[in-house]
């Protein structure tokens, strides 16, 4: 099922959520 | 999601017509499909048991292309120029289209200097042109542009046709993601244990001191 | 009096004849309302009020139709009259957007737009003028200012099936969607607005000039965590000390989120909500995709 797969392709570039320097600050 | 929807119908469009065509009449199908500006995928169509005969007849680059597509990057295209025919220019920009995809898939933050040369662009207005129009409005991905850093913020990218190899990373990722989830979860289950207990110690504590001041009181009176 | 009243209005509707309508107008206003010597209906009054309001208006003058319509106002609330009741409305509407008030006008327009019967009184309501009262009610709503209220009515807007059809609805999805708007769908645009809408301002932009500038920063703070002056001059084509300016007064007015240092000439957009609320909203949209793909399993039979 490509279209499932692409799916899950494009879930799993969604972790992590946020990278940047203010987020961890926040985050900590 | 919307992605999929989208192309959905368009790729049964395009697998009907491969179905119903053989050789050099599979030509303006691939054409027309890697020039499409809703479709992004090409592993339904690279399928059709007509397009896969093509390989190793003179017709083979018609297939070439649509791999390129499917799984290859402008970089890739440069690399095999003389091997396929010249991309037209609705094609040109779908495979750089393809190609931040590419570059989302390994990096949530695309530095403007590594985008500017896989897609051979000059300037950063162009490069952000570029991200705004033909990425960000056509749906494929979506972040923020970072001028002081010079960099791409990548929130969330369409996924692209797999290559082959690539599921086993797929499924190692989601592993990953289900062991950390349920470590998680049992550290917290410990956590509320741990909160639960030192409520109910402090709780007995508390009542065990009402106590003994009742107890001094009584004998001071 | 009564013979008075009656050589007016034929006066008026002489003048009327000639598109004379700041004299029909003029003619009109010197009738007495309020007199002491005879009774004036009510609705008589209302009846006048508006029509004036109405004569200044063909000629764009929006103060003297203010003036009258203001005078109305306090009459209609308490009139039965189904005609005059729609045609103050429509004057309002009319005066507030040609007095700039966009957003109130737009409001207004939506509100006519939305009338169910096809007949009032000797009046019949045709589609087409409804159709009317709701492009008047997009375009108001693009040329309004930018910011929170805007996007409400844009929503409002946007979500109503019937915008589908206008032919003003390719910008209006844009703007909804906060997209940046370039040249020629501005020029587009401007094609269809009526010359008020197009009036120069004091600093030299006009009406419409101001209205895409402030919406295509608002688009701007959307794409962008930062972004240098002169880069935001050139994405909106104006100067980059005027782009400073209009960011300047948008932060100031809360219409959008950020800050400026000025030494490094760079705007910085803030979200709107913090870095963790942020992250949150990620989450929230990575389950939602899961959702989504466990769904597709389950329809397959997987």
């Amino acid at each position: 099922e490509n279209s499932l797969l692409r799916q899950v392709s494009s879930l799993l570039r969604r972790l992590p959520a946020i990278e940047s320097e203010r987020f961890q600050d926040d985050f900590l | 999601m919307d992605i999929e929807q989208k192309q959905a119908e368009i790729i049964d469009q395009f697998v009907k017509r491969a179905s119903t065509c053989k050789g050099e009449a599979l030509a303006p199908i691939v054409l027309e499909a890697t020039s499409n500006p809703s479709l992004f995928a090409f592993s339904e169509i690279l399928a059709v048991p007509s397009v896969a005969e093509l390989d190793g007849t003179s017709n083979s680059v018609y297939l070439d292309v649509l791999r390129l597509f499917a799984h290859g990057t402008w970089a890739d295209y440069k690399c095999i120029t003389g091997r396929i025919p010249e991309l037209v220019p609705d094609q040109v920009l779908k495979l750089k289209q393809l190609t931040v995809l590419t570059l989302a898939e390994t990096n949530k933050v695309l530095p403007y200097d590594s985008l500017m040369q896989e897609l051979d662009v000059t300037n950063v207005r162009e490069l952000e042109d570029f991200l705004i129009n033909e990425c960000m409005y056509a749906g494929i991905v979506r972040g923020k542009l970072d001028q002081l850093k010079r960099c791409f913020e990548v929130q969330f990218a369409a996924g692209r046709d797999l290559r082959p190899g690539q599921l086993g990373n797929m499924m190692l990722t989601l592993s990953n993601w289900l062991n950390t989830s349920e470590n998680l979860l049992v550290s917290i289950q410990e956590k509320i244990k741990w909160a639960d207990k030192m409520g109910e110690f402090e709780k007995k504590h508390r009542k065990e001191v009402e106590e003994r001041v009742e107890e001094v009181k009584k004998s001071l009176s | 009096e009564e013979q008075a009243l009656i050589i007016r209005e034929k006066l008026a509707d002489l003048y009327e004849s000639e598109q004379q309508w700041s004299k029909a107008a003029q003619m009109l206003s010197g009738i007495d309302l309020d007199s002491g010597m005879r009774a004036v209906d009510d609705n008589f009054k209302l009846s006048k009020c508006i029509q004036i309001a109405r004569l200044y208006l063909e000629d764009d003058d929006a103060v003297n139709a203010e003036a009258f319509i203001n005078k109305a106002s306090f009459l209609v609330s308490n009139s039965q009259n189904e005609v005059l009741n729609l045609q103050y409305k429509v004057c309002y509407a009319r005066i507030l957007d040609m007095k700039r008030k966009f957003l109130e006008a737009a409001l207004r327009y939506y509100d006519i737009s939305q009338i169910e019967k096809r007949q009032i009184g000797d009046e019949e309501i045709d589609e087409n003028a409804l159709e009317q009262a709701l492009s008047a009610a997009v375009t108001c709503t693009i040329l309004a200012g930018a910011g929170p209220q805007r996007s409400r009515v844009l929503a409002t807007l946007y979500k109503d099936e019937r915008c589908s059809k206008l032919k003003i609805y390719p910008i209006l999805q844009k703007v909804y969607l906060e997209r940046i708007l370039r040249k020629p769908e501005i020029d587009a645009f401007a094609e269809e607005l009526r010359p008020h809408q197009k009036a120069s301002l004091p600093d030299k932009f006009t009406v419409l000039d101001r209205a895409m500038i402030e919406h295509n920063l608002l688009s701007a703070s959307k794409l962008y965590t930062n972004i240098r002056f002169d880069e935001l001059g050139t994405l909106l084509g104006i100067d980059p000390q005027k782009a400073e300016k209009i960011a300047s007064k948008m932060i100031y007015e809360d219409r959008m989120r950020g800050s400026i240092d000025q030494v490094e000439a760079v705007i910085h957009f803030e979200d709107d909500t913090e870095e963790l609320q942020q992250w949150d909203h990620q989450i929230s949209g990575l389950c939602q995709a899961l959702n989504d793909i466990l769904d597709g399993m389950a329809k397959k039979g997987l």
